[in-house]
């Protein structure tokens, strides 16, 4: 999950 | 009509005016539009019903698996008023001879069969909308961990398209099926386009955002 952070943070994202 | 709402606006490509065409150019553009893409189309797949209630794992599986479909699915659907071009952006018109010079010749005609294929049955945004969701929820992604959840986002997808064609297209029962159909050519191209920017990320000689990079990594 590590080498994927971006994604991670974008589905996180409320918005 | 909730896929039609999220469908997002498309994006401008803002070629660098200030550096003389090349293939470098052309790709550097082209990498720098995936990766704007890419952030909108993981906001979009969050307004697909039922998409956010799949776990984080496997959200993020179905994307690593399918974002390369949903930006090819984008450019065919604006392409489909146009003869032999790709609209990659309102702004970003690719012909053949633009193909040529930035290397993409054998990627964007295998697109064009794309475009052909839907022109000929007069794709419609209802069933672009719709095939592009099925296309992430059926995107194969070997890590699932709730494959019956992703199971049932496919089922009430693939339940929409049929709804939508039973009403809109009684004349041809077979529609549905027609366009699921066409899926196969879609996965075929995506893997070709990712396997020409793995081995252009290779190259080093296009400087590429992380999203992009970090999807085309996880395809690697």
């Amino acid at each position: 999950k590590e080498k994927h952070k971006i994604l991670h943070q974008l589905l996180q994202n409320s918005t | 009509s909730l896929l039609l709402v999220a469908e997002p606006e498309g994006i401008f490509a803002m070629p660098d005016p200030t550096v003389p065409e090349s293939d470098i150019k052309a790709l550097t553009t082209l990498c720098d539009l995936a990766d704007r893409e890419l952030v909108v189309n993981i906001g979009w797949a969050k307004h697909i019903p039922g998409f956010p209630s799949l776990s984080l794992a496997d959200q993020m599986s179905l994307l690593q698996s399918g974002w390369m479909e949903i930006l090819i699915l984008r450019v065919v659907f604006r392409s489909l008023a146009l003869e032999d071009k790709l609209v990659y952006a309102e702004d970003y018109i690719m012909d053949e001879e633009q193909s040529k010079l930035a290397g993409l010749l054998d990627l964007n005609n295998a697109i064009l069969q794309l475009v052909k294929k839907y022109k000929t049955m007069g794709l419609e945004k209802e069933e672009f909308v719709v095939l592009k969701a099925i296309a992430l929820a059926n995107s194969d992604s070997m890590q699932i961990e709730d494959s019956e959840a992703v199971q049932r986002l496919q089922d009430v997808l693939h339940g929409a398209l049929q709804d939508y064609e039973a009403t809109n297209h009684p004349e041809d029962p077979r529609r549905a099926g027609k366009l699921i159909m066409t899926l196969p050519l879609l996965r075929q191209t995506a893997a070709r386009a990712v396997q020409h920017f793995c081995s252009i990320k290779q190259d080093g000689r296009v400087p590429m955002h992380k999203l992009f990079l970090e999807l085309l990594e996880a395809k690697a």
